[in-house]
């Protein structure tokens, strides 16, 4: 998950 | 999740709802633009390209069906539906809004988190989401008097991002790794395009008048 960005909001 | 960040949530699903009773009650899209409608559109496709690939919560992938599903409805309704499409303000909506396309793209592929696909595209949904407005700020002048769903609308569109600062700064004082300049640089953008908006619904608020922006 740390790879990936983490966009969590919309 | 924070409580500023579900009430920008909450405030941007009710200035789409204020949008859907507008064009639903009254069967008219005059003094919304159509520009700006389908800017959202880009947005969204853009920004939620990992809807599939990426599963955070129920709530995220509902929301983001509803943010892509509502913004197309509403785009398909101002352009197809034989009722609604008469009282478009086609004269009044010329923003060339390509320009601005363009620039947020380019803007994207220099001012990113990772030279990817899909945080390309991210970047360029946040910045063209900053000035998505202009279109409809610059009708609302051109219109004159604004009638009171589309006021709301406008508001509730501008106070959703103001929340969403709200929540930056919290997570900045509360997660020790949290830095999201991107969003927060544009989100600051974006509020400030609506301050003499807010202004001028304040004294219509205040005065309890009609909302007139000033040509």
């Amino acid at each position: 998950k740390d790879h990936e960005s983490d966009h969590d909001e919309l | 999740m924070n409580i500023f960040r579900l009430a920008g949530d909450m405030t941007h699903l009710i200035s789409v709802l204020v949008l859907l009773l507008k064009i639903y009650a009254t069967k008219s899209c005059s003094g919304i633009s159509l520009k700006t409608q389908e800017l959202y559109a880009m947005v969204f496709l853009a920004r939620y390209l990992d809807l599939f690939s990426d599963f955070i919560s129920l709530y995220n992938t509902v929301m983001k069906l509803v943010f892509i599903g509502s913004s197309l409805a509403i785009v398909w309704c101002m352009r197809y539906h034989r009722v609604v499409r008469r009282s478009y303000d086609r004269e009044l909506d010329t923003f060339r809004y390509w320009i601005l396309v363009g620039a947020c793209f380019t803007l994207a592929l220099v001012l990113h988190e990772k030279f990817s696909f899909q945080e390309v595209f991210w970047a360029f949904s946040i910045y063209l989401e900053a000035v998505a407005i202009l279109p409809q700020l610059v009708l609302l002048q051109r219109s004159g008097n604004v009638d009171n769903l589309t006021g709301q609308y406008v508001f509730f569109l501008g106070a959703y991002r103001a929340f969403y600062i709200l929540n930056w700064i919290y997570r900045y004082l509360t997660e020790p790794r949290f830095t999201r300049w991107i969003s927060c640089v544009s989100g600051l953008v974006q509020t400030a395009l609506y301050a003499d908006f807010f202004y001028y619904y304040f004294i219509s608020w205040k005065n309890n008048a009609k909302l007139q922006l000033p040509a």
